[in-house]
């Protein structure tokens, strides 16, 4: 149980959430307007930046980012870890104390360049985890 | 978080980046990707000649690879046999080599000299390739020269070539360079395709001391030992058709975790 320290707040009469309103246990209440944490696409396009007759591959750099809530229940399509359960479950408990579980990507991939270098020689460049793949809480 | 305050900014005040702010996002595209920026002078506006078209099949290679996982372990064929530009025909596991390289580069030769047909054998050819543009932190893991061979008018298909490739380790006056084998392979007359040397140790040495490059010799003999002029096999040269003229490529591994200074 936890203690209420603001005495001027007056707690509704009924502690359970009405029942015909969505209350935070309800799967649907991430759809109230607020989207669960998923991966999104920023495409970079490297025809726009004017370098396509130097940079032979690829055509854009997709800056994929994570982005949503981690509102609890954590459903298992949000790719939630055991520990973003348990934060989510704390921040209920104490939300002014722990934040919610954030929204990061889960798993990552390299991006591979090809271009001309000033010698007119071709390089091929990996960086590793360098792309997000998967987005989770 | 990078896209999440440009977007954030974007949305909130809805207002486009300035010409300074562009340059400056772009500054940073190029830092973050590692590429050098525009080439001096510009790239070629010809068709891609061999070692670009080689390069476009590793890159797909590679990049079909990171989307679907992983190579499957280490096979050496892959690197130094002429399976390579055929990679989008078939897929075989890419090995660690090339899977694991952080940086790929190709070289296209610069200086080819061949031995006067009309002085006596043995006859060579010589190629010289300009690296002095090599990644710094980073170790060959391995290089291969490759050179094209179509089919040479006049022979019988079925006899066997050994073409032989040496690094120049020192050049005498009016005397033959010293030399040190790296590689060879056997190959019958008829056979027509991309071949590829092993030229790793050499490159190990010019990355560590690019004075040393004095480039490579390249030999062709019958089983009777008899030498033959290269040309004469088809091997495609500097003179010939661009998609087919000889180059080198070298794959390199960062030797620490690349820290990109803050700006």
């Amino acid at each position: 149980a936890v203690r209420h320290n603001n005495p001027r707040k007056k707690k509704p009469k009924h502690d359970l959430p009405h029942p015909n309103r969505p209350g935070i246990f309800d799967q649907n209440h991430a759809s109230s307007g607020r989207q669960g944490c998923k991966k999104h696409e920023l495409y970079v396009s490297f025809s726009d930046l004017g370098w396509r007759d130097w940079v032979l591959a690829p055509t854009g750099y997709s800056a994929y980012y994570c982005d949503g809530e981690c509102d609890y229940p954590l459903s298992s399509c949000m790719n939630a870890t055991n520990h973003a359960t348990i934060q989510a479950l704390v921040h209920l408990l104490k939300p002014n104390e722990v934040p919610k579980a954030c929204c990061a990507p889960t798993k990552l991939s390299p991006i591979s360049v090809l271009f001309y270098d000033d010698n007119n020689n071709v390089i091929l460049k990996k960086h590793r985890n360098m792309v997000v793949k998967h987005c989770g809480c | 978080c990078i896209w999440g305050q440009v977007e954030g900014v974007a949305h909130s005040s809805f207002r486009r980046l300035s010409g300074r702010e562009k340059k400056e996002m772009q500054k940073e595209i190029l830092s973050l990707l590692g590429l050098p920026g525009r080439p001096r002078p510009h790239p070629p506006l010809r068709p891609p000649s061999s070692a670009p078209l080689f390069m476009l099949d590793l890159y797909h290679a590679v990049s079909s690879e990171d989307d679907d996982g992983p190579g499957l372990g280490f096979s050496p064929e892959v690197v130094s046999h002429a399976a390579l530009p055929t990679l989008s025909t078939h897929t075989p596991p890419l090995g660690t080599v090339v899977s694991e390289a952080d940086t790929v580069m190709s070289f296209v030769n610069l200086v080819e000299q061949e031995k006067d047909l009309l002085q006596p054998r043995p006859y060579w050819k010589d190629f010289r390739f300009d690296l002095t543009p090599l990644p710094q932190g980073e170790t060959v893991t391995a290089a291969e020269f490759r050179i094209y061979k179509t089919l040479p008018v006049g022979w019988r298909a079925n006899r066997t070539l050994h073409i032989s490739v040496y690094e120049i380790q020192r050049e005498k006056r009016y005397r033959d360079p010293d030399l040190a084998l790296l590689d060879m392979q056997s190959v019958p007359t008829g056979q027509e395709g991309w071949l590829a040397f092993d030229v790793t140790s050499a490159s190990n040495r010019w990355l560590l001391n690019p004075r040393s490059n004095l480039g490579i010799r390249l030999y062709v003999e019958t089983e009777e030992d008899r030498s033959l002029s290269a040309g004469w096999v088809g091997l495609v040269g500097r003179r010939g058709p661009r998609s087919k003229q000889p180059f080198m490529v070298t794959f390199f591994r960062a030797s620490q975790a690349p820290c990109r200074p803050p700006r």
